[in-house]
């Protein structure tokens, strides 16, 4: 199974150990994830960065997970040129497509690239979400699936990270912006399917803690840690993190509904639009 | 004595924890800090903040502290504006100063409120700094003493500490970017103020932690903390934060020199360039 997913945020942020985190092996150095600013002539475009990884959970389903990171988004004074790659990124995937559609020989080597899934990194201000995150996730949830992700969340109090996320979604609903919310049908779907949806859309936004040190745990294991003079945490612990619940809802659970919706909403909506242009 | 101290930084950084760590009260409340994106309209200017405050210390000396406090900075698509706000600001306070010194009859009751020291709230990103920062220290450091502060300390190890420090100073070094080092003169200072001053050139980023809740320590004084599920942080504690060094080199020990270098140095600087215009 192929899957896509986008990874947006201010650098910094912990996207590459994440990255290293969700694929449980060392994907990206994160010493090279930011493009030198010494080069800092206006030139510096945003550069796309594609890492592809083969995955195999405990049952031994594969998946071929394409990751697409973005080194050094939102470090500029003038940040509009990095939104124009990304949103231009995730339509070219789908004119490939349409292209690919309008062909009389199908080519069978043909890759679909389009974005599945991308996860848009937050910094956590304790006040909701900045201008520069409301005018990002506005221009892109109309194209893709977005999930927005609380980042380092081991920098929050129980008590500030429940106050984060009731800010965030406020925001998210005061501006209007649909994000993937796990949708079910009450009609539809079994008793087990809306508990697991709702429990999951409950979460929004996910509040990840990643980390790229592993020590033994008490029985053996591998296990990653952040490690503080005043304490441990382990990244894995769902008291401490939502990681573990947002990988196995991106790379089981939903893995296939958010393909689904790509292909039969999203995708479909931006076909109509370009062909009735 | 009077002593006029700037905090610039992205908004969420921490910038109004630490203004009440600093005073030991709530001078600013945390939750008015941003301006509601709603009416975020494109005029949406950065508007700086000023609170009055008057500290007293263990010697009895009063120091009246004005803070300066910029809401917002950093968290638009194009962060020009902001930048020019706060250069103006300062600009305008050395404009009246030579208003002042030329006219005939002085006023008694002018308010000198040149900016003595502007402490400069660094994301710590891991990777040293990003372009945003690189662009308004240089514009900021020929007209004020700059001090670079890594915010929120507490969301580092001890290792990416060292590493964030490491990586700013490179930096710092690199851009030519000169901040206010503590300076000492080897044939003039005694023993004790060349060692104070080494150690806190070391120091350079301060790595702040800031707290609004307090308990009561093991002593039964009041101690401001920051309580996580693995371990409890005392922002006081010099092993985990700077605050307390930089504290008490900002309202005692350097005081007086932040305020000579501004007047004796920047300020002459300034009215040289503006009268040979
Ligand atoms: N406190 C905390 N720090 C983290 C976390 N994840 C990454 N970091 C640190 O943040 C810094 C930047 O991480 P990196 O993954 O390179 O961020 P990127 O630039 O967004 O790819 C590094 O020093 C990481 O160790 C986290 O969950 N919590
Ligand atoms: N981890 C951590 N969080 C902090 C620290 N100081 C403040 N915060 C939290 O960061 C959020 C924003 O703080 P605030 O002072 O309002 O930031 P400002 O917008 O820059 O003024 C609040 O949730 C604070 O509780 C700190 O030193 N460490």
């Amino acid at each position: 199974i192929q899957f896509t997913l986008m990874i947006v945020g201010q650098s910094g942020t912990g996207r590459s150990t994440f990255i290293n985190s969700l694929c449980g092996q060392q994907v990206v150095d994160t010493s090279t994830t930011i493009p030198d600013p010494s080069d800092s002539s206006s030139e510096k475009e945003l550069t796309l960065r594609t890492e592809n990884v083969e995955l195999e959970d405990n049952e031994g389903v594969k998946v071929s997970l394409s990751i697409i990171d973005t080194p050094g988004f939102g470090d500029s004074i003038d940040n509009e040129s990095s939104f124009s790659i990304i949103i231009d990124y995730i339509r070219h995937q789908y004119d490939e497509i349409l292209l690919e559609e309008s062909r009389i020989r199908r080519n069978p080597r043909f890759k679909d690239g389009r974005v599945h899934c991308l996860l848009y990194f937050i910094v956590p201000t304790g006040h909701g979400l900045r201008e520069i995150d409301v005018e990002i996730m506005k221009r892109l949830s109309g194209l893709v699936n977005v999930i927005p992700v609380i980042s380092k969340a081991d920098s929050l109090t129980k008590s500030e990270l429940t106050l984060n996320k009731k800010l965030i979604m406020e925001d998210l609903k005061h501006y209007n912006i649909p994000i993937y919310n796990f949708p079910y049908d009450l009609d539809y779907d079994d008793e087990e399917t809306i508990d697991a949806n709702t429990a999951l859309r409950a979460l929004i936004p996910f509040a990840v803690v990643g980390s790229n040190d592993e020590i033994t745990g008490p029985d053996g294991d591998l296990i990653r840690v952040r490690q503080y003079p005043w304490g441990t945490i382990d990244i894995e612990d769902p008291d401490q993190s939502d990681f573990i619940t947002l990988r196995s809802a991106l790379l089981i659970s939903h893995l296939q509904d958010l393909k689904e919706h790509t292909q039969e909403i999203l995708y479909e909506k931006y076909r109509t639009d370009a062909l009735s242009d």
